[in-house]
């Protein structure tokens, strides 16, 4: 569907990518960790798209099984939400991922 | 005004009270915290109160320079948000002020 392909053309053309809301906390923090290991991500505010957002927010859904915010890409690939991915930099994994990904 | 006394009302009538929002992971995490320490607390869910939610959210910030959830209030007295709650917890401090409000 319009909306998928959207997702999968956004994901798959930066390296990082943060499906996000301006007013939540946990999608500060993930972008704000991303930046701090020097990545600068590419980030779609959900809520300031009007109708396209809950599209964007149901595509994302159908595409990862996940249908919360945020929800975060790596070189394309689907990692998770802050939880996921704060757990993945306490592990030492995080970096490695975004070198891998051409992130930094 | 009519709104502001009715959080007075709440936040007098029950040792712990947060107003919180379903779907924020910050709302839930302070709410876990409380009852991880043993504490039950009275929870006024904003986003489903429909107009009233957005009455009360308004009030809160004229009587505490607060305008974020959650907000959490102990003894009567507000306490901050997430982070604050948290904060406090490290410090050892967040128990004693709950014993002292009778929640615990
Ligand atoms: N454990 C997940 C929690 C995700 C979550 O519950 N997100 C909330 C906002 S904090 C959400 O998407 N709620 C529904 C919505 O905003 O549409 C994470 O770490 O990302
Ligand atoms: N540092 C604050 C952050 C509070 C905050 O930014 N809350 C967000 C939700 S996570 C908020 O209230 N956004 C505006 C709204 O939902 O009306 C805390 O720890 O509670
Ligand atoms: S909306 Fe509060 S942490 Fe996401």
């Amino acid at each position: 569907q319009g909306t998928e392909d959207t997702v999968k053309k956004t994901v798959g053309g930066h390296p990082v990518v943060v499906y996000s809301k301006t007013w939540c906390s946990f999608s500060s923090e993930v972008k704000y960790l991303l930046k701090s290991v020097g990545v600068e991500p590419f980030v779609v505010e959900l809520d300031q798209l009007g109708p396209q957002g809950q599209d964007l927010q149901k595509a994302l859904e159908k595409l990862t099984g996940q249908s919360t915010v945020p929800n975060v890409f790596i070189g394309g690939k689907h990692i998770g939400g802050c939880t996921d991915t704060v757990k993945l930099h306490q592990e030492g994994t995080l970096e490695p991922l975004l070198v891998e990904a051409g992130a930094k």
